[in-house]
């Protein structure tokens, strides 16, 4: 989820 | 993360693939402009992060470049070659898919913010995104070969990706509920393009259905 600071996946 | 890498690479080959034969070709004969239409949408609702936090370079760079690239193929189905997209076999109703993804992403998400409820919206989306490509190739039986490298190398990032999730569970005792059963789901999807890729594409024929 992008709000979680370790989504860096596409 | 080895799978992490190959599994960005891979959708990024399948679409160079996509827009290289139309380009090539002038002609987009056997390619649903309406998967395409999904794909945009996908990309479009995932990538609003890219205004609200920066991740990395590499993170930034291939959430732009994916973007350009599926707007490209929807610009070149519908626009520049218009004239040969088979419109009369891509007649997927997407209101069938939309609707119950919609909802979904409405009643299982992480939190109800616009942003979150959009990016579960993509995931969603993403694993039944290319249906309407599958529903044409049943229609019309067949595909070209490389339309099959496109599908194979779509597939294979689900697949990657879920190499890549099963790995950082073990390493780093994460995981993304809605991500890994959407992945799980979309590589299911792909499983007939799989085999029959390996059976027909790999022995130098065109996809035909039997």
């Amino acid at each position: 989820a992008p709000a979680d600071s370790d989504h860096d996946e596409l | 993360n080895v799978f992490r890498i190959l599994g960005d690479l891979s959708p990024l080959l399948a679409m160079i693939l996509l827009l290289g034969k139309i380009w090539r070709s002038k002609c987009c004969l056997g390619i649903s402009g309406k998967s395409q239409i999904l794909f945009a949408l996908v990309f479009t609702t995932r990538y609003l992060d890219l205004f609200t936090n920066f991740i990395s370079i590499y993170n930034t760079v291939m959430k732009v470049v994916f973007l350009l690239c599926v707007y490209v193929a929807v610009y070149m189905i519908y626009g520049k070659s218009r004239k040969t997209f088979d419109s009369e076999n891509d007649t997927f109703h997407l209101e069938f898919l939309l609707v119950p993804v919609i909802g979904l992403s409405f009643l299982e998400n992480y939190s109800f913010t616009p942003l979150e409820v959009l990016w579960t919206f993509s995931v969603y989306l993403e694993s039944v995104a290319i249906l309407p490509q599958l529903f044409m190739i049943s229609k019309t039986g067949e595909a070209e070969a490389i339309t099959t490298y496109y599908l194979f190398f779509l597939g294979l990032y689900g697949a990657l990706y879920l190499a890549n999730w099963i790995r950082r569970y073990q390493t780093e005792n994460f995981y993304d509920q809605i991500a890994v059963v959407s992945g799980v789901v979309q590589t299911i999807f792909y499983c007939d393009v799989f085999y029959l890729y390996v059976t027909k594409v790999l022995k130098g024929k065109k996809l035909s259905l039997p």
